[in-house]
C-alpha cells in the first residue's frame, strides 16, 4: 500500500474475486445515493483500474468455467 | 471464499456536487471479509481515497486469478494540503498532460494541484477581461488555457478530490503580463534615458490596481477555491530605483530608499483585493521575510531551502499558516535514488509549540517548467513526488526506507500498469501484467 494508512491489518484468509460478477455499488443507507454522479464515475474508474486489463485481454466468463 | 461486492457508505452529507477545500474530511474504513467489503467515510472525498486503498489490496496472480485478502484500514490524511506545483510557462503543457498529472496524484493520495500559470516567459492564461493578456503574452495562440480548457480541467481534478489554486505570481516574474497590459510595468532607465527593458510591476500606478481588481475578480469567479496563491517572491529592484517617477513616488510615500517598503505596500494593496473578494491568499516566504503586513490566515509557503525548519518556526511563530516547498523541490534532479531525501524529510522538526505545529497544513512537492514539458513531466515527477505523497499522508512513525523501497516499487509498477510512464526508482522490472 502506498501511502501507508494510519492503521492496517492485513489477514491471511485470502477471498477470490470473479471481475465478471464483482460490484462496487452505494451502501442502502448511504446519504450519497445513486444521483451521487462523483461516486458513480469513481467506481467504474476504479473498477478498471483494478480489472480493467484482465477484460481487455482475456474476454468474458473464463473465471466463469472453474 | 469469494468476494462479490463492495459496498460504499457515507454517512454525513456527501458533498457530491461539492468542489473538495481545504476542511474536507478524507478519512475512511476499509472493512474487507466474505462475501461483502464495506468502505464507510463521512464524506465522498474520504470514499475516493478509500477506493484508491481498496484498489491497491487487489492482487492479479500470474494465471490471472483476482485475490484480496481479508483486511481492516481506518485511515486518515497526517496533513491537509498535500500539493503538486506544475509551472505551465516555462513551458505549455497539454491539458491532456495535466489529466494524467491528476490521475497519478489521486493513485498517491494528493489534494491540491499548485497550478503556476503564468510567469516571465509566457502568458497561457486566456483572460476574459483581458484577452490581449494571452493574446501577446503567450508563446503562440494554441499555447493558452481557454476558459473551456479551464473548467474541465477543474472539474476532472473535482472528480478526484483534487483542489486547484492558480498562482498569478507578481509584482515580479509579470515580463509576460507587460506584453498584453499596456503601463503595467515598470518601465526601466539608464542614467534617466528610458531604456528598453521592463521590470517588476509598476506599484505607483493607480490604474495597476484597478488593473488587478477587475483581474482579480474574474479569477476569483472562475476558480472556485478558496486560496488564490499571488507569488511575491524574487523581487527584483534595480528596475524600480532607475524609474524618476518611482522614486518620487518613493518620497512622497517617505519610504527612503527602503524598496522592500514599496514592494510591502503593493502587495499589501493586492492582499486587500484578495480579502475584498472573500477569497483568502498564499503567498511565498519572501513576503513574509520582507515585513509584508498579512492578514491573519494568509498562508506562507516555505521555498528556500536554507534553513527551512528556522522558517518554519518563526512563519508559524508569528501564528501564519505554512505550508512547505523547500525540500521537495523536484526539478533540481541527480544521479541516484533522490527520493530517499524527499521521503526523509520531516516538517515538523523544527523548535517550536504544539501550537506551531498545528499550523503547518502541509507541503507541496514542486516541478518547476524550465526543463519540464509534456515529454518528460511524468517521469520526472513520479515515482519521486510519491515520497513525498506518503510523507504528508501517513503517521509521522512511517519512515523506514527498506520497507518504503519494496512498497514503492511496486507502487511504481501499479501507476506503470495505469498508464503513468513513472520512472524507475533502481534495477528491477515490473511483470508482464503491467504492459511495460
Amino acid at each position: 500500500l502506498w501511502p501507508m494508512p494510519r492503521s492496517v491489518q492485513v489477514f491471511p484468509r485470502l477471498l477470490y474475486i470473479s471481475p465478471e460478477n464483482f460490484q462496487i455499488d452505494n451502501s442502502p443507507n448511504s446519504t450519497a445515493g445513486p444521483s451521487c454522479s462523483l461516486l458513480l464515475e469513481a467506481f467504474r474508474r476504479y473498477y478498471n483500474y483494478m480489472f480493467g486489463f484482465y477484460k481487455r485481454h482475456h474476454g468474458p466468463a473464463k473465471f466463469q468455467d472453474k | 471464499p469469494q468476494l462479490e461486492k463492495l459496498l460504499v457508505f457515507i454517512n454525513l452529507e456527501p458533498q457530491c456536487d461539492a468542489f473538495p477545500s481545504l476542511s474536507s474530511d478524507e478519512s475512511y474504513s476499509l472493512l474487507v471479509q466474505e462475501p461483502v467489503a464495506f468502505l464507510k467515510a463521512n464524506e465522498v472525498w474520504g470514499a475516493l481515497r478509500g477506493l484508491e486503498t481498496f484498489s491497491q489490496l487487489v492482487y492479479q496472480d500470474p494465471y490471472g486469478t483476482f485475490t484480496i485478502n481479508e483486511s481492516t484500514i481506518a485511515d486518515s490524511p497526517r496533513f491537509p494540503h498535500r500539493g503538486i506545483l506544475i509551472d505551465t510557462s516555462r513551458h505549455y503543457l497539454p491539458v491532456k498532460t495535466i489529466f494524467k498529472t491528476l490521475d497519478a496524484m489521486a493513485f498517491n493520495k494528493f489534494n491540491v494541484l499548485h497550478w503556476h500559470i503564468v510567469d516571465d516567459q509566457s502568458f497561457p492564461y486566456q483572460s476574459i477581461t483581458f484577452p490581449e493578456l494571452s493574446n501577446k503574452g503567450s508563446y503562440s495562440l494554441s499555447h493558452v488555457y481557454t476558459p473551456s480548457d479551464i473548467h474541465t480541467v477543474l472539474e476532472y481534478a473535482r472528480l478526484r478530490g483534487i483542489r486547484v489554486i492558480p498562482e498569478f505570481d507578481s509584482p515580479g516574474h509579470t515580463q509576460s503580463w507587460g506584453k498584453g497590459q499596456k503601463n503595467l510595468l515598470t518601465p526601466c532607465f539608464s542614467q534617466k534615458i528610458r531604456i528598453q527593458k521592463v521590470g517588476p510591476v509598476d506599484p505607483s500606478l493607480n490604474t495597476t490596481y484597478v488593473f488587478f481588481d477587475t483581474f482579480f475578480k474574474e479569477i476569483s469567479r472562475v476558480f472556485p477555491d478558496q486560496f488564490i496563491h499571488l507569488g511575491g517572491d524574487e523581487v527584483e529592484f534595480e528596475c524600480w530605483a532607475s524609474n524618476p517617477n518611482i522614486q518620487n513616488f518613493m518620497k512622497k510615500k517617505g519610504f527612503g530608499n527602503n524598496f522592500k517598503r514599496l514592494e510591502s505596500f503593493y502587495i499589501k494593496k493586492i492582499l486587500d483585493i484578495i480579502t475584498s473578494l472573500k477569497k483568502s491568499s498564499i503567498v511565498w516566504q519572501d513576503v513574509f521575510d520582507d515585513q509584508v503586513e498579512l492578514q491573519p490566515g494568509t498562508v506562507v509557503e516555505v521555498w528556500k531551502s536554507e534553513y527551512y525548519l528556522n522558517e518554519l518556526a518563526q512563519v508559524t511563530a508569528s501564528g501564519f499558516p505554512t505550508i512547505l516547498s523547500a525540500p521537495w523541490y523536484l526539478d533540481l534532479i541527480s544521479y541516484g535514488q533522490d527520493w530517499r531525501n524527499y521521503y526523509i524529510a520531516e516538517p515538523l522538526n523544527f523548535e517550536g509549540s504544539e501550537k506551531q505545529k498545528q499550523l503547518v497544513i502541509g507541503g507541496e512537492a514542486c516541478l518547476w517548467g524550465e526543463y519540464v514539458d509534456a515529454t518528460n513531466l511524468i517521469p520526472r515527477l513520479w515515482p519521486r513526488a510519491s515520497a513525498v505523497g506518503e510523507r504528508l499522508w501517513s503517521p509521522r512513525i512511517v519512515t523506514n526506507l527498506e520497507n518504503a523501497y519494496r512498497r514503492l516499487a511496486v507502487h511504481r509498477c501499479r501507476m506503470v500498469s495505469r498508464g503513468i510512464a513513472a520512472q524507475p526508482l533502481f534495477t528491477g522490472y515490473c511483470n508482464y501484467e503491467n504492459k511495460m
